[in-house]
C-alpha cells in the first residue's frame, strides 16, 4: 500500500515531465 | 548539495523539478508567440496518474493510524487535484486557441502545482515513516528507564528478552534510513550513534549483572560503584538514542554543512 503510493507518485512525476517535454519541444523550436 | 533529503524523493522529484524550472524560464524569457501543440494526450496521462495517486493516497490515509498523516496528507491530494484541473483547462483552452497566454499561465501553475503537491505528499508520508522509527527508539528509552530498578537475575533475563528485539528493530530501521538519506552529515551522525548503541548495549547488560551479583552478596561491597557504572551506561545509551531521534527528524542543512 505504502510502496504503491510512492510508485504512483513516480508515475505522476514522469507523466508531468513528459507533458513539459511536449510543451518545451514546441517552445524551443 | 542535495535539495531533497531522501534518495527516493530525490529520484522522483528531481527530474520533474528540473523540467518545471526550465518551463518557467522558457515562459519568462520567450513569450515566443509560437502556437502550442495539442497537449490533450500528455495532459490526460497526467490526469490519470493524479486519479491513481489520489486513490492510493486516500487508501493510505484511511488505513493509517498516524493522526498527523491523516491530518496533513489530504491537503497534498487536493493540491495535485487542483493542479490537474488547471492542466486540463489549459489543454482545452489551447485546443481552441493555440496562442492563448492565459492557457500558458495555467500550464505553468498546473505543472508547478503537481510538483509541489507531490512533494508535500511524499514529505508527509516520509515524516510518518520516520515517526514509526521514533516510536521504536522511544520504546528503547522506556526500557532503559527500567534498568535501574532491576536487582535480580530473573528480572535481568526478562529485561534482555524485552530489550533485544526492540534494539534489533531500531538498529535495522535506522540503518535502512541512513542509507536513504542524501545528506552526508546526517548519515554519518546516525552511523556513529548506532555504532555507539551497539557497543554500549552488551556493556550495559554486563554492568547490570555485576550490580546484581554484588548486591546479592552478603557484604554488598562495591554495589554503589556498580550502580553508578550501570547508571552512567544507561545515560550514555539514552543520549545516543535521543540523538538518533533528533537527527531522524532533520530535513534541512545545519550550519556545519554550509561551512
Amino acid at each position: 500500500d505504502t510502496k504503491e503510493m510512492v510508485n504512483q507518485a513516480r508515475i505522476l512525476a514522469q507523466a508531468t515531465a513528459q507533458l513539459i517535454q511536449s510543451i518545451k519541444g514546441q517552445a524551443e523550436t | 548539495m542535495p535539495v531533497f533529503h531522501t534518495k527516493t524523493i530525490e529520484s522522483i522529484l528531481e527530474p520533474v523539478a528540473h523540467q518545471v524550472s526550465r518551463l518557467v524560464i522558457l515562459h519568462e524569457e520567450a513569450e515566443d508567440g509560437n502556437a502550442m501543440p495539442n497537449l490533450e494526450r500528455p495532459v490526460q496521462a497526467v490526469s490519470r496518474a493524479v486519479s491513481n495517486l489520489v486513490k492510493v493516497g486516500r487508501e493510505t490515509i484511511n488505513s493509517s493510524d498516524d493522526p498527523i498523516l491523516r491530518q496533513d496528507m489530504p491537503a497534498s491530494l487536493v493540491r495535485v487535484e487542483q493542479a490537474s484541473r488547471l492542466l486540463e483547462e489549459a489543454s482545452s483552452m489551447l485546443k481552441a486557441d493555440p496562442y492563448s497566454q492565459p492557457a500558458r499561465g495555467k500550464l505553468i501553475d498546473g505543472s508547478r502545482g503537481i510538483l509541489q503537491g507531490t512533494s508535500s505528499l511524499l514529505l508527509c508520508f516520509d515524516e510518518s515513516e520516520v515517526r514509526k522509527i521514533i516510536v521504536e527508539c522511544k520504546r528503547v528509552l522506556d526500557y532503559l528507564a527500567v534498568a535501574e530498578v532491576i536487582d535480580t537475575m530473573e528480572d535481568l533475563v526478562q529485561f534482555v528478552k524485552d530489550l533485544s528485539p526492540c534494539l534489533t528493530k531500531v538498529s535495522r530501521d535506522v540503518d535502512a534510513r541512513e542509507k536513504e538519506l542524501t545528506h552526508q552529515v546526517h548519515r554519518e551522525m546516525l552511523i556513529r550513534c548506532l555504532e555507539q548503541v551497539k557497543t554500549l548495549a552488551p556493556i550495559l547488560i554486563c554492568s547490570m549483572k555485576i550490580y546484581i551479583q554484588l548486591t546479592s552478596h552478603p557484604n554488598n561491597k562495591g554495589s554503589g560503584e556498580a550502580a553508578e557504572n550501570r547508571n552512567y551506561l544507561v545515560g550514555r545509551m539514552g543520549d545516543e538514542i535521543t540523538e538518533i531521534i533528533r537527527v531522524l527528524q532533520l530535513t534541512t542543512y545545519d550550519e556545519d554543512e554550509w561551512d
